[in-house]
């Protein structure tokens, strides 16, 4: 399986991911390469850490400020939703004052992610994995569905971690990919895999990516605008002229 | 915003002792090669539909990647092709997907253009996909046909190396044959046809 991830000068992430599927699979077997949400994801929602993107030009989200208002009610209960729903549970930190969204928040963000996956198709789709990694890491958009359902009465802060810490959770070693392979890991295959992704959070963007297999096939521009080869676990290498 | 891009060409059990110092060049060249492709198209505006769907293209006209060119058998000795596009535009999501693809050169372009055209031509059900997120096999191909796709006959998907792993994790009686050429892997084009050398439930795991 073959990813890319990109991020263009508008704040638009895309992935794109082509495979063959699975070696010796049975003929009309479907991975998760084109099954939404297990090896592929993509997603935009609001950023509600107000408090960390003071230099953020909110002309720069008018659409954001104006549905604001309209989440400020339902991030009261993140926490709850996250910890019963997930099969981990998430840290806290961070999203500590959000008492202030009940006020027209002065700097409103976007927050934006996009996913490809690669490895054993069948462990991807068992547990949903780029969603899932992707639901840790936007809160909020996972809850505007749930809307009509919500009681307001929970005040306590918003759960949210990033996408490199969701990304280790389930695809790196121990994650929740691994755990899916049961006592099968390491000896059929199942579970084995890594996914690549791009996190913005306002104007920062974050190239990252995890894996649980010996070895991942990639290369990508660094925080740094460094460029970056690596195909076993750990050994990335800047290129100095690509 | 400052472009970024990263692109992966697979993950397994991928070691040292399998992989030679050779072939990890091989690797890193052409990874390097793809990834200056999409870097160049970010770095010039492009935007990141066009630069990711652009950058897998290349890796599906790369034979060392499954995917394409290259991609591995299934167990009746065909291939079959998947491919996905998602974009983060806001709250509306916007994908794209195929699958069961045997003749489709790029598989992420077809994908790029159901997204692209997914809510037009609902008049021509044969050029529109209607809005309709994941599409496969014939259907899949004749959308290919119908934006002007570039098709291929199954002998173009055949690499040596995947042949080879086909026939290992088969353990069938085509594992004893001398490996066929790409010209005499067309003449194996119909095996799908045919009784299957396996009782379909081989491959499943214990459990």
């Amino acid at each position: 399986t073959v990813g890319c991830v990109a991020a263009d000068v508008h704040g638009v992430i895309c992935t794109a991911t082509s495979t063959g599927g699975l070696t010796n699979k049975l003929p009309g077997r479907i991975g998760d390469t084109p099954t939404v949400g297990a090896g592929f994801w993509a997603e935009e929602g609001i950023l509600l850490n107000i408090d960390e993107f003071d230099s953020v030009d909110s002309a720069m989200f008018p659409a954001t400020e104006s549905v604001y208002g309209t989440l400020a009610p339902i991030v009261a209960f993140l926490p709850s939703v996250l910890t019963d729903c997930l099969p981990f549970s998430t840290t806290t930190k961070g999203y500590q004052h959000l008492t202030a969204l009940t006020e027209k928040p002065t700097v409103p963000a976007t927050h934006a992610l996009a996913l490809s996956g690669t490895g054993n198709g069948d462990s991807f789709l068992r547990v949903s994995a780029c969603r899932t990694a992707g639901a840790l890491a936007l809160p909020p958009q996972a809850l505007m569905s749930m809307l009509p359902k919500m009681s307001l009465s929970d005040k306590t802060a918003v759960s949210g971690i990033t996408l490199r810490a969701a990304l280790k959770a389930v695809a790196g070693p121990g994650g929740l990919l691994q755990q899916s392979a049961g006592d099968r890991w390491n000896r059929t295959g199942e579970g084995e895999g890594g996914i690549i992704g791009i996190e913005r959070r306002g104007k920062d963007t974050d190239v990252v990516f995890d894996m649980n297999s010996s070895g991942m096939f990639r290369a990508y521009i660094d925080s740094s605008g460094r460029t970056m080869v690596g195909i076993f676990r750990g050994d990335d290498e800047v290129v100095h002229n690509p | 915003f400052e472009p970024r891009i990263i692109i992966h060409g697979g993950a397994g059990n991928i070691t040292r002792p399998n992989l030679p110092p050779n072939r990890q060049e091989s690797y890193k060249t052409s990874l390097l090669r793809i990834l200056k492709h999409g870097n160049d198209l970010l770095q010039n505006g492009v935007s990141a539909l066009e630069a990711a769907t652009s950058t897998v293209s290349l890796f599906e006209d790369d034979p060392l990647f499954n995917c394409g060119h290259g991609a591995v058998f299934n167990r009746a000795g065909g291939i079959e092709l998947e491919a996905s596009v998602m974009v983060s535009s806001g709250y509306k999501k916007s994908c794209a997907a195929v699958s069961l693809l045997r003749h489709v050169k790029n598989p992420i372009l077809l994908a790029r253009n159901i997204l692209e055209h997914g809510e037009q031509d609902l008049e021509e059900a044969s050029a529109g996909a209607q809005g309709h997120v994941h599409i496969s096999g014939p259907t899949a191909e004749d959308l290919a046909k119908a934006y002007g796709l570039e098709l291929k006959p199954q002998s173009y998907f055949w690499t040596r190396k995947r042949w080879e792993e086909h026939k290992r994790g088969l353990q069938s009686k085509l594992a004893n044959e001398k490996v066929p050429s790409c010209e005499e892997f067309r003449g194996l084009e119909g095996l799908d046809d045919q009784e299957p050398p396996w009782d379909g439930f081989e491959y499943l795991p214990q459990g």
